[in-house]
């Protein structure tokens, strides 16, 4: 199973992992 | 003495072979393995081209009744298992997928009367602390296959292998009012557009795969207010990141629910897409919703509910109000 979000952000918001890391619930997704 | 040397000879001969092949057989595969990573680094899109499924693959791949399957597993799984076999059974489950039951909220394995419920299980409260100081949060545990922003409408399941936002999202539910009998077309370009809401705003996209010994539900990552749902009817093909790889459009393909709304930067949708094993879905915003439905689907049909029309107490007039770090809906076996 799969999770997608599409969401519109500022232009200068950044992820804060790599393709392939683990990522666990609650822990931040980019960067406002 | 002579009888004896033959003898181990003779064991010497025949027990190392059988130990040389499997470990030539590993060496060859992992060989291959190699040689397909380092094409990818060296020959980029080409070598994306050419490790994608062709057509005929893929039509011969959906042939595979796996909606029936997936209801099969559900239906087994939902059997209740003899209390002598739960450990055992949820044990080998939990070696075989990483399960760390330390922080489920019942770790004893008796508890649990089937695979479904073992499946579901919760967290212990403290394991999971939600980011305070970041607006968004991971919606649950897994694997990030890819993120980034969406160019040109399009989405990509892994890098280099993209897929129609048009198509994953379906149209926009608000048609305009010079739409002609109801019917409106609209480019991927301005598909693109009408989604973002804001000035100095991009579109974003976020990929998590969700292994079968990960915590299976799912958690609002933001605060925001969600206004529209839709079920997508689809195929139950495995989302594991082998085929995500091999199949172009697989998410398309994929039954899925979509969860669109707003938040404080523009457009927000969070959509949860099934697979074999996990054929069901499930929002707790919407007790309508049902998932993984007998009989056969047209592709490209989608049910829709608007989230504004609902009357409960947490349900205000705009929608669903979701808080980051909250509960919001769960995979379910089969």
């Amino acid at each position: 199973s799969t999770i997608v979000l599409v969401f519109e952000a500022p232009k200068d918001f950044e992820f804060v992992f790599n393709s392939g890391d683990k990522i666990r619930l609650g822990e931040r997704l980019g960067s406002l | 003495p002579s009888s004896g040397v033959a003898g181990y000879w003779r064991s010497l001969k025949w027990v190392p072979i059988p130990f040389s092949v499997g470990f030539a057989y590993i060496c060859y595969q992992q060989y291959g393995h190699i040689k397909k990573r380092e094409n990818r680094h060296i020959r980029g899109s080409q070598s994306i081209e050419d490790s994608l499924a062709k057509e005929w693959q893929v039509n011969l791949y959906r042939i595979v009744p796996f909606r029936s399957l997936s209801r099969l597993w559900g239906q087994v799984n939902s059997v209740e298992v003899p209390l002598f076999l739960r450990a055992p059974m949820y044990g080998l489950y939990a070696r075989l997928f990483n399960c760390n039951l330390g922080e489920a909220l019942v770790e004893d394995f008796k508890q649990y009367k089937n695979l479904q419920e073992f499946f579901m299980r919760e967290l212990k409260p403290d394991v999971r602390p939600v980011d305070a100081h970041h607006t968004l949060v991971s919606p649950c545990d897994g694997r990030v296959l890819h993120f980034g922003k969406v160019e040109k409408s399009k989405l990509e399941q892994v890098k280099g292998v993209t897929y129609s936002l048009k198509e994953f999202l379906g149209p926009r539910s608000t048609i305009p009012a010079d739409a002609v009998d109801g019917k409106y077309e609209v480019s991927d370009e301005d598909y693109h557009s009408s989604l973002c809401q804001k000035e100095g705003t991009s579109l974003y996209h976020c990929v998590i795969y969700l292994a079968p010994g990960d915590y299976h539900r799912f958690h609002s990552p933001t605060n925001w207010t969600a206004h529209h749902r839709r079920h997508f009817p689809g195929e139950l093909l495995s989302v594991n990141p082998g085929i995500a790889r091999w199949v172009r459009g697989l998410f398309n393909y994929n039954e899925r629910v979509c969860i669109t709304g707003e938040w404080q930067y523009g457009f927000f949708s969070l959509t949860a897409v099934g697979a074999t094993n996990v054929g069901s879905i499930a929002f707790y915003c919407d007790q309508e919703l049902c998932t993984n439905l007998t009989g056969k689907y047209k592709p490209g049909i989608y049910f829709d509910k608007s989230l504004k029309s609902c009357h409960k107490e947490s349900i205000d007039h705009d929608g669903v109000v979701m808080t980051k770090g909250t509960g919001i809906g769960t995979f379910n076996l089969g």
